[in-house]
């Protein structure tokens, strides 16, 4: 099964 | 000072009434480019950006950055004392407490006025990669909440892959599985029902239905939704609207094996 990822993994804070 | 003139309070009342289930508390961004708004949900799945150009009020006027601390739920309570094509302006000073919301009717004399307290909120801002996207789907943004909708009555997720075949919205869950195919379609009577897909190489993702299907509370806002895609990367969501502004919606992919 596939897991949810969050935005924090892709999308760096500014 | 912030002024800010819509045509139509119409405008605000979608916008606001498409993320507010989504985002809670958020910062209404002004200057002189426009008002701009970029949220997270709790979970940190699904981002919200919205952005309203100056182009999009008339007049519009904003001297200095102000950030306006918004709850969504009290802003929804004072939009629904607008009549739909009420003119709206928001105001707010400098360093504002409050921000302040007038409805004109353009057919009587009536003019109301809302104050709406502001709060301070800290919130994380994402920097947003610029992605050349593997697909970019074009598509009515009716048809894209029906696939959403019903394939969420058979599961949580949805694999969506795009292929030159065309793209394919699929399913499967305890009771069965299902998939919807779109292939490019032009409408020359009707180009809000065209589909395009441009693709320059083949994506299969899997997303969470429940938030796609929130999305879709935007569909009034636009005869068009975009879907971008990357393999691993966010599925970007976009309503277009007038003057350059939009409403984009970003769901990380389900991942792993």
């Amino acid at each position: 099964p596939k897991s949810q990822a969050t935005l924090g993994k892709f999308f760096g804070t500014q | 000072m912030l002024e800010a003139r819509l045509e139509q309070a119409n405008l605000l009342k979608k916008v606001v009434d498409a993320i507010k289930d989504l985002v809670q508390d958020c910062n209404f961004d002004c200057n002189d480019s426009g008002i701009a708004l970029q949220a997270m949900d709790n979970s940190h799945v699904a981002l919200v950006s919205m952005m309203l150009k100056s182009e999009s009020f008339s007049p519009f006027r904003c001297d200095r950055n102000i950030a306006l601390g918004i709850n969504l739920t009290s802003l929804t309570k004072v939009l629904r004392c607008a009549a739909n094509e009420d003119i709206l302006t928001l105001k707010a000073e400098d360093a504002p407490d409050v921000v302040n919301l007038v409805f004109e009717s353009a057919e009587s004399d009536r003019l109301s006025e809302y104050d709406i307290k502001l709060m301070d909120i800290d919130q994380e801002h994402l920097g947003i990669p610029e992605t050349e996207y593997a697909a970019t789907i074009s598509m009515p943004s009716a048809e894209f909440q029906k696939i959403c909708r019903d394939l969420m009555a058979l599961s949580e997720s949805v694999s969506i892959e795009c292929t030159k075949e065309g793209v394919k919205f699929a399913c499967s869950g305890d009771i069965g599985s299902g998939s919807v195919t779109l292939r490019s379609h032009t409408n020359v009577e009707k180009p809000q029902l065209n589909v395009e897909i441009d693709l320059s190489e083949p994506v299969a993702l899997t997303f969470s239905l429940k938030y796609l299907v929130n999305f879709c509370k935007a569909s009034g806002l636009s005869e068009q939704v975009r879907l971008c895609l990357s393999n691993e990367v966010p599925l970007l969501v976009e309503y277009a609207l007038s003057n350059n502004s939009y409403l984009r919606f970003y769901l990380a992919p389900k991942i792993g094996d």
